[in-house]
C-alpha cells in the first residue's frame, strides 16, 4: 500500500558509484506523475488516426485537445497538491496537460513527504546525480492520484551504441 | 567497394538520389540526447563538407532545446545528429539535450515531459537510448508509454533503437535464464529500428542480421492488434528453431518494427573522422530521417504526416522494404541456447522486423492519402 512503483529495482547499476547520503538542505527536483483521464480513450483515438483504413487517419489532434483528454480530475489535482503544500512544497510547475507536477524541494522535506526514501550522492565519470537508495511511498489517499514519483530511482539511461571493437579483435 | 558506412553508401543502398531532400516549410525532425552527450557544430560542418558533396543537405542544427554543454562533443549525440541529416537532408533539425540541470533529474522524463508542454515540435523523433525492462518498474512504464499515445495522436513519430545486445539475458535464477527485453522500444506505441550488415562489408551488397540488433518480445506490454499476424506468421515459420519457450513471453508486444544499417559507420566527432562506429543508435536516425523526408513529400501534397507508423507499416506487408533473411542475433551464453536468441527469417522477424527501407518505393507506398 502506497508504493506506487512496489516492483522498481533499487539496485545501482555497476558503473556508478555511491558517494553518501546528501545534505538535507539540498535542493531536488522531483516529478510527479498524476493520474490521466480517459486514457482507454485516449488509446482508441490513438488507433483510429494512425490507421489507413479509417475515416479518422491522419486527424491528429492539437495539444490543447489531448489536455483536455487526459487532464488528471480535479480531485486529483486538489488532493496531490495538498498533500504537497502540507509539506510546504509550493514551488511547483504544471504543463500544459497538467498531468505532471515539477516540484522543487529539498532533500529533508523530500524524505518526509516520501517515507522510506533516503537520498544518496552517487558519481560515475566525473558526473554527479541524486537518487534514493531505497524504495519510497506515499499516503494511502494519494496513492490513486499518482502514477509514480520521478527524480527517485532510474539511472540515466544507456545509449545503444555498440563496443564491436572488442568482437572483432576477438574474432581476429 | 568502400571503407565504411556514410551517406552516400546509405544513400546508394537504400535507392535515395540527390532529388531525394526535403525543401516542405513546415517539416522539421529530431534526435534527443541525454546526460553529458553534446554534438557540435563544427563537427557537424566537417562531416557534411567530408561526405555530403553528392547531396542537398544542411549544415547546421536549426533549434537546440536544452542547453549544450561545454565539454567534448559525444560520440552518440554525433552519430544521431550527423545521420539523421544525412537522410532527412535538408529537413530543419532539433537537437533536445538534457544535462540534468538539477542532479536528481531524470533526463529521459523530462524529455518526455517537455513534450507535454511544447505545442510546436518537430514531426519525426528519434532516440538512440532504452533501458532493461526488468530494471524498471511497470508503473512507470505503463505511464510512459500512455505519453507515446499522447504524442501518437499529435501525429509524432517516435522512433527508438531497440537496442544492441540482441535478444539479451536475465539470469533470473541461479538455474534459469530467459531474453531481456529493451524499453523504450518494447513499447507497442513507438517504432523500434533494428541494425543489419553488409553481407560484404567493403560493398554495397545485401543486407545480412547484426548480430547485436536487438529485438524480442516485451514481458510488460501485450501484443497490439496491428502486429499479431505478423508476429504469428513468423512463429509458425521457425518453430521448429525457436529458442525455448521459457526464454520469452510469446504473447508480448513484438520488437523491432524495421530495421537499417548499424555497422561500421564514419563519425565525426571533436573535428577527428572515427570509423567503425556501430549499434542501433546508427540505424534509428538513418530511419527516421527518411520518414521525415517522406513527411516532407505528404505536406507538400497537403497530406497529414504520418504520425504513429506501425499501424501502416504492418498494413505494407514488407512491400518497399528490404527482407533480411539470414543471421541471428546474440542472447545467453548458456547450454541451451549457445549464445544465440531469434533469426531472421522471410517477413517480419524479431531481429529486423519487416527489413530494411527501399527509400522510392517506400515513399510511393506512404504517399497514398
Amino acid at each position: 500500500s502506497g508504493y506506487l512503483e512496489y516492483d522498481q529495482n533499487v539496485l545501482v547499476p555497476a558503473d556508478w558509484t555511491r558517494v553518501g547520503r546528501v545534505n538535507p538542505t539540498e535542493k531536488l527536483e522531483l516529478t510527479f506523475a498524476l493520474t490521466q483521464q480517459n486514457v482507454d480513450v485516449l488509446e482508441e483515438t490513438l488507433r483510429v488516426v494512425s490507421d489507413p483504413d479509417s475515416p479518422q487517419y491522419g486527424k491528429y489532434l492539437q495539444l490543447e485537445e489531448v489536455a483536455s483528454l487526459v487532464r488528471p480530475s480535479d480531485v486529483s489535482q486538489k488532493a496531490v497538491r495538498s498533500w504537497l503544500q502540507s509539506h510546504g512544497v509550493t514551488n511547483c510547475s504544471t504543463v500544459h496537460t497538467q498531468d505532471f507536477l515539477q516540484c522543487n524541494l529539498t532533500a529533508e522535506v523530500a524524505e518526509v513527504l516520501l517515507p522510506g526514501s533516503k537520498f544518496q550522492r552517487y558519481l560515475r565519470d566525473g558526473h554527479s546525480i541524486v537518487r534514493s537508495s531505497a524504495p519510497y511511498s506515499v499516503p494511502d489517499d494519494v496513492a490513486q492520484h499518482l502514477d509514480f514519483v520521478g527524480g527517485l530511482h532510474r539511472f540515466p539511461p544507456r545509449g545503444h551504441k555498440a563496443s564491436k571493437e572488442m568482437h572483432r579483435s576477438d574474432n581476429t | 567497394f568502400h571503407l565504411g558506412v556514410t551517406p552516400s553508401v546509405l544513400r546508394a543502398r537504400y535507392n535515395m538520389t540527390a532529388a531525394d531532400v526535403g525543401s516542405a516549410q513546415n517539416n522539421s525532425q529530431a534526435v534527443a540526447q541525454f546526460l553529458e552527450q553534446y554534438y557540435s557544430p563544427a563537427d557537424l560542418a566537417e562531416f557534411m563538407s567530408l561526405y555530403g558533396g553528392s547531396f542537398q543537405h544542411l549544415s547546421k542544427v536549426d533549434r537546440v532545446v536544452g542547453t549544450q554543454g561545454t565539454g567534448k562533443a559525444g560520440l552518440e549525440a554525433s552519430l544521431d545528429v550527423e545521420y539523421i541529416m544525412s537522410t532527412g537532408a535538408s529537413i530543419p533539425t532539433w537537437v533536445f539535450t538534457n544535462p540534468g540541470r538539477h542532479e536528481s533529474q531524470e533526463p529521459f522524463l523530462r524529455w518526455v515531459v517537455l513534450l507535454s508542454n511544447m505545442s510546436d515540435l518537430p514531426w519525426v523523433h528519434t532516440i538512440s537510448y532504452g533501458d532493461d525492462e526488468d530494471s524498471l518498474s511497470t508503473a512507470y512504464m505503463q505511464r510512459i508509454n500512455t505519453e507515446f499515445m499522447k504524442a501518437g495522436v499529435r501525429g509524432l513519430s517516435l522512433l527508438f533503437a531497440s537496442g544492441d545486445s540482441g535478444a539479451g539475458c536475465w539470469h533470473m535464477t541461479k538455474e534459469q535464464n530467459s531474453f531481456r527485453p529493451s524499453f523504450p522500444a518494447s513499447s507497442p506505441y513507438v517504432t523500434t529500428v533494428g541494425g543489419t550488415s553488409f553481407k560484404n562489408p567493403f560493398k554495397v551488397t545485401y543486407e545480412v542480421t547484426d548480430y547485436i540488433s536487438g529485438g524480442g518480445f516485451s514481458n510488460v506490454f501485450k501484443m497490439p492488434d496491428y502486429q499479431a499476424s505478423a508476429v504469428a506468421g513468423y512463429l509458425k515459420t521457425v518453430a521448429a528453431t525457436l529458442p525455448p519457450k521459457s526464454y520469452f513471453n510469446v504473447s508480448g508486444r513484438a520488437y523491432p518494427d524495421m530495421a537499417a544499417l548499424s555497422d561500421n559507420y564514419w563519425v565525426v566527432v571533436n573535428r577527428v573522422p572515427v570509423p567503425w562506429v556501430s549499434g542501433t543508435s546508427a540505424s534509428t536516425p538513418v530511419v527516421g530521417g527518411m520518414f521525415a523526408l517522406i513527411n516532407d513529400k505528404r505536406l507538400m501534397k497537403g497530406l497529414p504526416v504520418l504520425g504513429f507508423l506501425n499501424p501502416r507499416l504492418y498494413k505494407l506487408k514488407g512491400q518497399a522494404l528490404f527482407d533480411v533473411t539470414e543471421g541471428c542475433h546474440l542472447a545467453c551464453l548458456d547450454e541451451q541456447v549457445q549464445g544465440q536468441g531469434f533469426c531472421s527469417a522471410p517477413a517480419w522477424d524479431p531481429v529486423t522486423g519487416w527489413g530494411t527501407p527501399n527509400y522510392p518505393e517506400l515513399l510511393t507506398a506512404l504517399l497514398a492519402p
